[in-house]
This record gives structure tokens, C-alpha cells and sequence, in this order.
């Protein structure tokens, strides 16, 4: 068995919740916080069979984008100062996905 | 150790939390969602020793019980368009649980 | 790769985030709460190689403190009464870090 945790944008999430649904995998949604963007963005832990992790690649990687933003982030100064830097473009990826072996899955 | 995963149903969370604590169990829990009735459940993350697995799996086959929800799950057409199903009766288990192996439990 | 489970106090979260994300560290960032305080804490899931583990530890460690919070439990009884026991001191550590070892780490 697997297990995988699925980091992928908002604006991703509501499409590929529906494209794994319908062949029938299982799975967790948490609304998480990028940690340099300090933004919203939804994580989906799956735990699935090992045959079934290459489908479930697929799915993502068919429906989660890349996207550009553009961000002014804040510089912190030593003694607690702010100063604002030049705008610059972040790429955030489709999805991250980690892929962990999983010893057990129990159904309760 | 092993790091434990319990998604369970927010009814039973609380009883299951207590049930825990009394015999010394450490965990934290997440709200969570699940992904096919998009309601809100519970999951409960815990690091434990080998050897005390089975206890906890005991913890939580006592509290957590299956139950039926009646829905009607609408069906997404071709172009967007919307359609209701008839009500169909769905089971949500007492609780899914991924059990992995962990290689280090760090006290910091 | 190792995926890191980082459970810390909100008190030490912003300057852990921002300890972790000179050196390039990416991290996820998680609204939890403790099991037994039932308080609100910060869980990071951070994917990283290997290599990186002793160095994102030290950050941890060199950010996040103990801190002593003083409660008072309620006891519950038997028959659903509860009872004030005596207030009584909970050490909060630092951190707990859970380290596993992950399969693969999917950018898509
Ligand atoms: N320390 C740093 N220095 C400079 N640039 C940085 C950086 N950390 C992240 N970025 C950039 O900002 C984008 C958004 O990162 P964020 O942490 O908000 O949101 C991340 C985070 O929530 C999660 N993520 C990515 N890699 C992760 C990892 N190894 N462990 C845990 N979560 C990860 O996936 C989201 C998208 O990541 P992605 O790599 O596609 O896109 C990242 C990356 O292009
Ligand atoms: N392999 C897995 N990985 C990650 N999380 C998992 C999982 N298996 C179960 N869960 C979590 O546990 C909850 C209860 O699942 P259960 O299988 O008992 O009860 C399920 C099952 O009877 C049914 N169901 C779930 N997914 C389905 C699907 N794709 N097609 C048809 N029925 C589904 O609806 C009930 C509620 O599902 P929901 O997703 O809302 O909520 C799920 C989900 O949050
Ligand atoms: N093995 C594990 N698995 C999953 N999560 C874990 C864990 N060990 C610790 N944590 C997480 O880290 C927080 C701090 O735990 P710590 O052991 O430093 O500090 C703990 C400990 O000193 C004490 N404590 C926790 N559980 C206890 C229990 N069953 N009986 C007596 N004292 C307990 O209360 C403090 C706050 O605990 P709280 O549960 O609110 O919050 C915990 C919990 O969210």
C-alpha cells in the first residue's frame, strides 16, 4: 500500500477532487498554508494500492497547472525593520507529491 | 515506532480523544474533509512505540461506529449542467487508519 | 528523502517559517491541535534530502523553546459529572518531529 499527500492550488482542487472520485479512490482533504507564500492551499492524503499509484500520478498531473505570481515580498531587516523588495515572479508547480510506503491500511 | 493516521467521524472524535488520553497516548488532530461527502471529519495524527499499536487499535475500534447517511449526490453533465441523482445510502466507517513505519520520533 | 512532521508551539511558528526558508528549506504549513491541551498549535510537513535532516533540526531547535502553561483539568466522572482537580504544571516542548522516509517526491 501507499500512501500519498498531495500538495496542489485552490484553484486545482475542486477539478481533481471529481477526477479521482469517479474511478473510485478514497481521500482526505486538508486546507493547509504554503510556507513561503503564506497562502492558501489544499493538501489530499490518499492512501491507495501499489497498482494504482501510476493512475493516480495521472490524474493530477492532468488536471493540476503551474501558475505564475507575482510577489513584493517583505525583507526583514536585523533589528526588526521591513523594507519592501522588487516585485519578483514565483512559479508554483502543479503539485507536490510525496509517495510513502505504507504498512497497513485498516478499515474500522 | 510507528506514526499513526486515524481519519474518523467527528461524533466519535472527542470520546476517542479522551479514551487515549487516559492511558498516556500523545497525538494532535487536524480538522479535515472527506473528499467523496466533502463533510467535515477528524483526523487524529499519533506517534507511538511498536509495541503499543494494537492497544491503540483497540482505543478505536471501542469508540468510533459505523453509520449511514442518506444522499443525493448531483450528477455533473457534460456541458456543466447539473442533474440529481436519486438518494442513494452511503456507509462512512468507524475509521480508515494508515499505519507507517516511522524512523525517528524527535523530542525537541 | 526523509518527509519531516513538525508539531510546534504557534508562539515559535513565524520565526521557524522564516528560519527554514532562508537556507531554501519548503515547507507546508498545517493549523493543528494538541490532543490533550486541546490548544492550538502549527504542524510543518516538510519534504528534504537526506542530507538536509541534521540541518533542519538545528533550525528547529535553535527557534523553538519549552514553555510551562499552568491548567487546570476537569476530572470527568462517571456518570457524565465533571470535576475541578487541582490546577497542576504541563511542560510543552519545543518541538515533537516525526521523520520518515519517503519513496519519492513528485514535483508536477
Ligand atoms: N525557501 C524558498 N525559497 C525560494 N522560493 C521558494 C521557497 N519555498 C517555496 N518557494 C517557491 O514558492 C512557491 C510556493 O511555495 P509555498 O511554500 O508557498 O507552497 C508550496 C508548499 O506548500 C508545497 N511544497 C513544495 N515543496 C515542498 C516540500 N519539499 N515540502 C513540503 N511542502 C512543499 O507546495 C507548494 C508549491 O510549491 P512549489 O515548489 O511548486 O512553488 C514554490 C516555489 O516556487
Ligand atoms: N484510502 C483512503 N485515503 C484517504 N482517506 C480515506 C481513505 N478511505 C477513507 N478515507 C477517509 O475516511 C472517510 C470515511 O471513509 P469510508 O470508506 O468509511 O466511507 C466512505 C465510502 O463508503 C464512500 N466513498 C468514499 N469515496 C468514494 C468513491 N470514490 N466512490 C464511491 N463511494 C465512496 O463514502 C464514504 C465517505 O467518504 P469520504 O471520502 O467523505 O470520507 C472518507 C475519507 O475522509
Ligand atoms: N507522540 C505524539 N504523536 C502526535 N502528536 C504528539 C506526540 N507527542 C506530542 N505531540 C504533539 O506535540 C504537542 C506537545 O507535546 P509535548 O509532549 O511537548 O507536551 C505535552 C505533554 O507534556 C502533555 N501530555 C500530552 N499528552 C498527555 C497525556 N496523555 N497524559 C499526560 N500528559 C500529556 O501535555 C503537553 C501538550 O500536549 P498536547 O497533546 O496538547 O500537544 C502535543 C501534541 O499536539
Amino acid at each position: 500500500m501507499k500512501l500519498l499527500i498531495a500538495i496542489v492550488q485552490d484553484e486545482d482542487a475542486g477539478e481533481l477532487m471529481q477526477k479521482l472520485t469517479r474511478p473510485g479512490f478514497q481521500f482526505t482533504k486538508l486546507a493547509t498554508t504554503g510556507g513561503f507564500l503564506r497562502a492558501g492551499n489544499t493538501t489530499l492524503i490518499m492512501g491507495l494500492e501499489d497498482e494504482r499509484l501510476q493512475e493516480s500520478l495521472d490524474c493530477i498531473e492532468n488536471i493540476c497547472k503551474s501558475r505564475k505570481q507575482l510577489i513584493t515580498p517583505p525583507i526583514m531587516g536585523g533589528a526588526g525593520e521591513v523594507y519592501l523588495s522588487y516585485p519578483m515572479e514565483v512559479t508554483i508547480g502543479g503539485a507536490t507529491v510525496f509517495v510513502l510506503d505504507m504498512e497497513q491500511l485498516i478499515k474500522i
